[in-house]
């Protein structure tokens, strides 16, 4: 993440906001409601509370406008720059313009950019976040669309904004009778209502809705599916992804939905083409490839198009060998060398894996190749294995990526 | 010198747009040393070549220029 020169932020918790004017793309309910839930979002996660106000001057002023409009920053019609925002300051600070020559929507789908996403990332300049270059991260410059039904704030934006900020005041204890009804705050002018946006309080009564994620250092952990990513490695469980990345230290915590919302979770395999920048996910007899964020078109294919036989329907894991160029998949038993190149197996496969990969006498969950050497995970541990020579080098648990 | 095609020299124009905006690339319109100016472009495509964890070449590649052209918020990524 990263703040503004000087980290200029709001020195108070109770913020303004109001809202101008509206686009014609959508209801005005959906924009209200977009901007609501996009201010939830920070609110969730510092001590910040957010009041709407109908008229005069709030902090965070919201506005539609298209090419120039008065300010330095015109937009630019369809297309390239959608929206920007000020950092907190008196006067324009805070303030979030959209550009009005986009196509607005409440949806994620490709034929309009979803006013959520891109106002909580607008917020967030205004309540004094810069870019991030974390893939993922919501205050990542470029647009995705993202599923945004039970949007979660990724790692590295709560860890800005609580830079800022800090994290919310103890959530209170869990109230034996409902709270008394919300005063009317003080700032609010008479003749305006305002709209105190209820503070998402996680209470120990709220039943998560996905299984908890195991924990980093957890001895029993094991994989579904590894795979390098233009120079980091993803590790998936479940619709967990734990991220480890040259580009910051520690591990980072995301979901496959915050990358690739139209992905189902439970990988079975996975493996970069990194010349291609290219990853290959594998769902039962199906898979996909993507670039980056995006979904190839004309995926899924069904796994026999690479060369299996009709009777495997599903594979247990898949790594490409950046030097020879290929990829070895492991189903069972057994395991086959697919040749990139020519896009077909090799021939004298499947083999036995215990007769070529000495010392692994089981099935692959998973398996990577890092600087050299092939990887491969059985439940909670993982073994080195040297390719050319095939000979194991040793066992390790495996999160030993995680710096246990 | 090898002709430089039309779409080429729109490229170089949008790469040029996108770094003012976003990388606080300031060309200097009447410097007399045009290598001086490509230069200071590279610098700046390879700033934004890291950024967004491409292949840092300082090379207008087909990558870069993809990158730039992806729909994004008007705040600049790194400020002077």
């Amino acid at each position: 993440y990263s703040t503004f020169p000087q980290s200029p932020k709001w020195r108070k918790e109770d913020v303004t906001y109001r809202i101008l004017n509206y686009t014609p793309d959508m209801l005005q309910a959906d924009v209200d409601e977009a901007i609501a839930k996009a201010f939830q979002l920070w609110s969730s996660v510092t001590p910040l509370r957010f009041t709407r106000l109908y008229s005069g001057q709030a902090d965070i002023m919201i506005s539609f406008a298209s090419g120039f409009h008065g300010d330095f920053y015109s937009f630019d019609g369809p297309g390239g720059t959608l929206a920007h925002a000020y950092p907190p300051s008196s006067g324009i600070g805070g303030d979030a313009h959209f550009d009005e020559d986009e196509n607005w929507t409440k949806f994620t789908t490709y034929s309009g950019y979803n006013l959520f996403l891109v106002a909580a990332h607008e917020l967030g300049h205004s309540l004094g976040l810069g870019h991030s270059n974390v893939f993922g991260a919501l205050m990542y410059p470029i647009y995705m669309a993202t599923d945004t039904r039970d949007y979660r704030l990724p790692q590295d934006d709560i860890d800005g904004i609580q830079a800022l900020y800090g994290p919310p005041r103890e959530s209170p204890v869990l109230p034996t009778k409902a709270f008394p009804p919300q005063e009317p705050t003080e700032t609010t002018p008479a003749e305006a209502p305002t709209e105190m946006l209820p503070r998402e309080e996680p209470t120990a009564m709220t039943p998560s809705k996905t299984p908890a994620r195991p924990e980093d250092c957890d001895p029993h952990l094991t994989f579904d599916a590894i795979t390098t990513l233009r120079g980091e490695i993803l590790f998936f469980k479940g619709s967990y992804v734990w991220r480890r990345s040259p580009y910051f230290s520690g591990i980072e915590h995301d979901t496959i939905s915050s990358f690739w919302p139209s992905l189902a979770p439970g990988f079975d395999a996975a493996y970069e083409i990194d010349k291609k920048d290219r990853v290959l996910f594998f769902k039962d007899d199906q898979y996909w490839a993507v670039s980056g964020y995006n979904i190839e078109p004309g995926f899924p294919r069904p796994i026999q198009n690479l060369g299996f036989p009709t009777s495997v329907r599903k594979i247990d894991a898949a790594v490409h060998d950046q030097k020879t160029k290929k990829t070895y998949f492991f189903a069972g038993n057994k395991y086959w060398s697919f040749n990139e190149n020519t896009q077909s197996m090799e021939r004298g496969y499947p083999r036995k894996i215990t007769s070529d990969f000495q010392g692994i006498g089981h099935r692959v969950d998973a398996a990577l190749q890092n600087n050299g050497l092939f990887y491969f995970f059985h439940e909670s541990n993982q073994y080195e294995v040297d390719i050319k020579s095939k000979k194991l080098i040793r066992t390790m648990k495996s999160n030993s990526w995680f710096n246990c | 010198f090898p002709m430089v095609s039309e779409k080429e020299k729109e490229d170089m124009q949008f790469a040029k747009k996108y770094l003012e905006n976003f990388y606080d690339f300031k060309e200097e319109k009447n410097s007399l040393f045009k290598s001086k100016n490509l230069n200071h472009m590279a610098e700046k495509v390879r700033e934004m070549q890291s950024f967004f964890g491409l292949e840092v070449t300082g090379e207008l590649n087909r990558k870069t220029l993809d990158m730039m052209k992806q729909p994004r918020c008007g705040i600049p990524d790194i400020r002077a």
